[in-house]
C-alpha cells in the first residue's frame, strides 16, 4: 500500500513539466527515504534524478519499497487537470497495475480522482559517485535561464569556462559569437539574486546548448540553479526544491577528437 | 572537432 499526500501539489505538477521533455518513461521509486526517480534521455546524454523527501509530505504511507513505471508525458496530461492549490494524494495497492491521483482544493469543495496505468520499464539506474568538484557556480536560475535561452539563438553549443574572473558562457554559430560573463556578486538585497562562485580549479567545458534550455524547464522550482562542474565529468545542474529534495540534471560534456 | 560523450563513459550501471 502506497499513500502519498503532498499538500504543495503544485510542486509536483513543476516537476513533471520540467522533467517530461527529457525523458518519456521512467520509474518512480518509492522507499522510506522518499519518491525518486532516475533516467536518461533516450540518447544517454542526459540524467535526470529527482528526490522528494519523506518527511515533505504530510501523509507518507510506502509499506514496502516499489517501482512504478509511468509515462511521464500521460502523468503530465493527468496532473494538468490538478489546480495549482490543490492537495496531490498518489494511492497504489501492492501489486496493483493502476496509479491514482487524488485532488482536493484547499476548500475540500470538489475532489477528484484520475486513475493512470503503470507499465514495464527496463530501469538503467547509474551509480553517481560523490565527486569533489572543480567549481561550483550558484546563481539565480531565472537568469541562468535567460543566458541559455539568448545563447541558444547564436549557437548550438555552450563553452563553459570558470575563472577568477567569473563563469563566462560563450558559443559560436554561423551569424556570429557571443560571451556573456558573470561575476561573483553577493552584494544583493536578496541572497536568492546572488551569483556565487567556488573555484578549486578553473574549468573549461562544451555541452549541448539545448539540453540546458530543456534543463531550465525546472526554472519555476527554485530561484536559484547551482552548477558543479569537473573537466571530464558531467555536469550537475540542481535546482532544490525547498523542504523536500531536488532535481539533478547531469549531462555529458563534449569530448574533442 | 568534438564529438557527444555518453553518461555510460562517465557512470557505471549501478
Amino acid at each position: 500500500m502506497l499513500e502519498l499526500r503532498l499538500v504543495q501539489g503544485s510542486l509536483l505538477k513543476k516537476v513533471l513539466e520540467a522533467v517530461k521533455d527529457l525523458v518519456n518513461d521512467a520509474n518512480f521509486d518509492c522507499s522510506a527515504t522518499g519518491f525518486s526517480l532516475q533516467a536518461m534521455d533516450s540518447s544517454h546524454v542526459a540524467l535526470v534524478a529527482l528526490l522528494l523527501r519523506s518527511e515533505g509530505f504530510e501523509h507518507y504511507r510506502c509499506d514496502r519499497n516499489i517501482s512504478m513505471g509511468m509515462n511521464l508525458g500521460n502523468m503530465a496530461k493527468m496532473l494538468k487537470c490538478a489546480g495549482n492549490d490543490d492537495i496531490i494524494t498518489l494511492k497504489a495497492d501492492d501489486g496493483s497495475d493502476v496509479v491514482t491521483f487524488m485532488f482536493e482544493s484547499p476548500t475540500q469543495d470538489k475532489i477528484a480522482d484520475f486513475e493512470m496505468k503503470l507499465m514495464d520499464i527496463d530501469s538503467e539506474h547509474l551509480g553517481i559517485p560523490e565527486a569533489e568538484y572543480h567549481a561550483i557556480v550558484r546563481m539565480p536560475s531565472s537568469e541562468f535561464a535567460r543566458i541559455c535561452k539568448d545563447l541558444s539563438s547564436i549557437g548550438d553549443t555552450v563553452v563553459i569556462s570558470v575563472t577568477k574572473e567569473g563563469v563566462k558562457f560563450s558559443t559560436r554559430g554561423d551569424i556570429g559569437t557571443a560571451n556573456i560573463v558573470c561575476r561573483q556578486n553577493t552584494t544583493v538585497d536578496k541572497p536568492e539574486e546572488a551569483t556565487v562562485i567556488e573555484m578549486n580549479e578553473p574549468v573549461s567545458l562544451t555541452f549541448a546548448l539545448r539540453y540546458f534550455n530543456s534543463f531550465t524547464k525546472a526554472t519555476p522550482l527554485s530561484n536559484t540553479v547551482t552548477l558543479s562542474l569537473s573537466s571530464e565529468l558531467p555536469v550537475v545542474v540542481e535546482y532544490k526544491i525547498a523542504e523536500m529534495g531536488y532535481i539533478r540534471f547531469y549531462l555529458a560534456p563534449k569530448i574533442e577528437d | 572537432k568534438s564529438s557527444q560523450g555518453r553518461l555510460e563513459s562517465f557512470f557505471k550501471p549501478a
